[in-house]
């Protein structure tokens, strides 16, 4: 299973309908760009489209703040969509496809939507869907910004978590 | 339950130690659980001994010492369970410049098993990555995604827009 | 006292904004206390707009710009009452190239008043610097200093032992 | 007022009689070297002989942990000492000296010693010497490592001690 492509729209500060492809054969990509331009916000993406619930992974108070809020020329939008396409052709994934794509969205009602391939579902699918893969929320396979010494300045039981997600 | 735990234990703690002391170029460092409790619920302690120091608390070690134990005990992890893609946020910031080449030399061993996206400012770990996609704001407050190529001195130029 | 208190936070909002905008090349920024509340002893609240950005909760601003608007506080601080010396450790450490060029541009406007002392990795804040020390440790563990000096590719060559 | 002079033996990584002298005219100076190798210790070196007394903030469990505790090849000191050196020309410290040393020693027994020029004094006597010189403990002159955004993500009454020392 690899990550083939990533959809944002609406979601912080991707505004517009934004992608970025990945290649299988490539193996180490590097995102780089100034301060404040929107890096850490490609990895929130991703975070909230597998189902991230706490609104401190996510650097926010409310579910909504995550939609895209304006800027001095442009107003805000209505809704924030994620959508992540992974390979499954060695059905890691429980689903007889080759390849799976996830989506979230949220509305400005606070109404939220996700689906898989295409298909209306509820988020305990999506969960579901990853669980024993290594890609689970407390798992080790997304280190966040500052983060780097979390696991060795925790406290023993988090420590623990990340210890039992690999047994 | 408690014979697979502790049989995974040794084997993060087996791969602590020997990336440890491939980071630090030496050195010592263990997981420690007490014999006697219970695997299911006891703590797990951190144990680390960099070289030529004597046996140091976590909590004197510097910011720069911390990140590369914290760097060794997630590449344990992912040695005992590869992960099919891992998303790194600026990890090798506390790093100086020979430490953040011994981190790129031992991130590359996993491009076997892994597929590793890592956001980054430094110019080492960005020469290590294979592709490099730039965040840029052409309107202020609005990201965009354009790749981007690395040429001699350290500059990054955008090659074609992404989307 | 109230009197003196909001004269001297009135004055610190005045550089505050100032700096904020001098590094964020545009913006606002602003302390916030409750009008009617007793000065001496009500919450402080800061409020910041990047440039372009729509006015953000602190909580949502990315890593360089929370250093950025720190360090603008900070040099607000400074500017309102000058301390005879001051030593920081690392606070380039999330900054992006170009703000580390606005923050040495900053930095070196304090030199009429005051003796700074900062620890870096960064090559462009070391060129900024008029002497570097080096702590460094020929016998592992225990530190000595020595005088540096930064030569043209970024490389620190070792002039004379210190002590 | 200008630091002139930090002496430092036995304290952390500073196993030796180690010094270094700071020349008026140099307004910025940088501290740089490899990580690990003692920057930050420096700083701690001269936070300590002002007075500080939380452990949090001199990275250690136990008073004593600032002695140095030796290395594979080296043994362990009975004592931490540390003596800062300071301009007084301009009289800001209430003393008649144009220059000002302090000094501050530990012993393995836990017993310390204050001294200002060469005089044993108290704590106390320390603390007031810096007191409304913008030096003081809860004051901005320091920045520690990662703290760069602690005044702007502290709690309101946190960052509230900062303006009033300013004031
Ligand atoms: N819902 C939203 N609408 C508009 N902008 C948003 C929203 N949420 C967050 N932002 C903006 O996103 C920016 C932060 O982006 P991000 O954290 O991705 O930066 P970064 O590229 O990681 O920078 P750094 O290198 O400093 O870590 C902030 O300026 C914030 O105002
Ligand atoms: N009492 C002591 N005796 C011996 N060594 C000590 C003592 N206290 C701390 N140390 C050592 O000091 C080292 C930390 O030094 P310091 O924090 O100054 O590094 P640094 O130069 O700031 O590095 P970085 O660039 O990573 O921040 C640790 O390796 C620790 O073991
Ligand atoms: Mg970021
Ligand atoms: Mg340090």
């Amino acid at each position: 299973m690899y990550l083939k492509k990533l959809e944002v729209n609406g979601f912080k500060t991707f505004a517009k309908h934004t992608y970025i492809e990945f290649n299988q054969e490539i193996k180490l990509t590097a995102i780089v760009g100034p301060n404040g331009c929107g890096k850490s916000n490609v990895f929130d993406a991703i975070r909230w489209v597998l189902g991230e619930q706490s609104m401190k992974m996510l650097r926010s108070s409310k579910a909504e703040e995550v939609i895209f809020n304006g800027t001095d020329t442009e107003k805000a939008v209505g809704m924030a969509s994620v959508s992540l396409t992974l390979d499954n052709s060695k059905k890691m994934l429980p689903l007889d496809f080759p390849e799976v794509s996830i989506q979230r969205k949220l509305y400005r009602s606070g109404e939220s939507e996700y689906f898989v391939n295409g298909q209306l579902c509820r988020l305990r699918d999506i969960l579901d869907l990853f669980m024993d893969t290594g890609i689970g929320r407390s798992s080790y396979f997304m280190v966040g910004q500052g983060q780097v010494d979390q696991l060795i300045s925790a406290k023993a039981d988090e420590r623990r978590a990340a210890f039992e997600e690999v047994a | 339950a408690r014979r697979e735990f502790t049989s995974t234990l040794t084997e993060i703690q087996k791969h602590f130690s020997e990336t440890f002391q491939e980071l630090f170029e030496g050195g010592q460092a263990r997981l420690l659980w007490p014999e006697e409790a219970d695997i299911l619920s006891c703590d797990i302690d951190v144990w680390v001994h960099p070289p030529g120091k004597k046996n140091t608390s976590l909590q004197l070690l510097s910011g720069g010492e911390k990140a590369l134990t914290g760097i060794a005990l997630l590449f344990a992890l992912l040695k005992t369970r590869p992960a099919p893609f891992v998303l790194f946020d600026e990890i090798d910031a506390p790093l100086d410049d020979a430490n953040v080449g011994r981190f790129t030399r031992a991130l590359k061993k996993f491009t076997e098993s892994t597929q590793m996206i890592i956001i980054t400012h430094n110019k080492r770990t960005m020469a290590a990555a294979q592709t490099l996609y730039g965040v840029t704001m052409p309107q202020k407050g609005i990201s965009s995604l354009v790749s981007v190529k690395l040429i001699e001195d350290g500059k990054i130029i955008s090659e074609k827009k992404v989307s």
